[in-house]
């Protein structure tokens, strides 16, 4: 799965992401990536893109509930990303990752697995590529 | 300055240690994303085309499981799924088990931009994608060696549970290490 999220100079944001599925699926399987809320979530507040085991993704519509967390309990981005990413996801015995960003331009790219490809750039120059923790 | 900014993944999952040069590509194909995306937003661009840009450069590298490095399914197809979403106005658009639109993320632009509609799946899609100047490919296009492998393996795999326990093999939650591809 592939994803981007971003910020524009006009102040909007959005959200993508694009799957190959999952090796071996059946029966018309489908993940959370095409699932608006779930996968994939953008409004005034933030924009989400989700990776990671997709049936969890769509029990706990990530990408909405951490709009939600924002919205309805003040959370910055990161906590509200790595609440949901590092308590809510593996508490249900799920795992991935999302990227995010918020209207400020704050980013946030939380993930419970061993490694999630992922990136970023700002208008201040500022911007790396990482594939570990570190 | 107006702040604008553009984050990118390629996937979360258990890479491994793996060595310099192959960690080398995959940050490469990152950056060129990265830089895409963020070419777009330096001109004024909107996020949505932003995202859209960003994404397809990932789409056209066989590295990621998305567009050309799509994994197979248990028929040995490609299924392919994509979702955008424009924060300034909430319209969304989103396409799944496409198998012939090039990159699917324009799909789901063309769903978001040019129909009433959130979701199309399958043929529906591909036909509307088709409508309104997707790029359409033969299934062969998606096709990696890679891919084709992990299939086997997950195939192979399969075929030893089922001889071990029938049952617990039909099941698909238990195809947990496949599901990154």
């Amino acid at each position: 799965t592939v994803g981007a999220v971003a910020l524009d100079k006009s102040g909007h944001l959005a959200a993508a992401t694009s799957t190959g599925g999952m090796t071996n699926k059946r029966h018309g399987r489908v993940g959370d990536a095409p699932i608006i809320g779930a996968g994939t979530y953008a409004n005034n507040i933030c924009a989400i893109s989700c990776t990671g085991w997709g049936e969890y993704f769509i029990r706990l519509v990530m990408a909405k509930s951490v709009s939600d967390r924002m919205e309805l309990k003040g959370s910055t981005i990161d906590d509200a990303a790595k609440d949901m990413i590092l308590q809510q996801l593996p508490s249900l015995g799920g795992d991935g990752g999302l990227i995010g960003i918020d209207k400020q331009g704050n980013i946030t790219m939380p993930f419970n697995t061993g490694s999630m490809f992922r990136g970023y750039k700002k208008w201040n120059g500022e911007g790396d590529v990482k594939i570990y923790k570190d | 300055q107006q702040p604008f900014a553009i984050v990118v993944h390629g996937g979360a999952g258990y890479f491994g240690n793996q060595p310099e040069a192959v960690q080398a590509a995959y940050k490469a194909a990152m950056q060129r994303a990265i830089d895409a995306g963020y070419d777009v937003l330096s001109k004024g661009g909107s996020a949505t085309d932003a995202v859209e840009r960003a994404v397809m450069v990932l789409e056209d590298d066989s590295l990621f499981n998305a567009g050309k490095g799509a994994v197979f399914t248990h028929a040995g197809t490609n299924e392919l799924d994509a979702a955008i979403m424009d924060g300034s106005n909430m319209k969304a658009g989103a396409v799944a088990g496409v198998t012939t639109i090039k990159n699917p993320i324009t799909a789901a632009r063309a769903v978001m931009d040019k129909s009433m509609h959130v979701m199309m799946t399958g043929r529906g899609a591909e036909l509307f994608a088709r409508e309104n100047g997707c790029t359409v490919v033969k299934p062969a296009y998606f096709y990696t060696k890679h891919s084709w492998d992990a299939l086997q393996n997950a195939l192979r795999k399969e075929q030893k549970q089922k001889e071990t326990n029938k049952k617990k093999a039909m099941l698909q939650p238990d195809n947990y290490d496949e599901k990154y591809g």
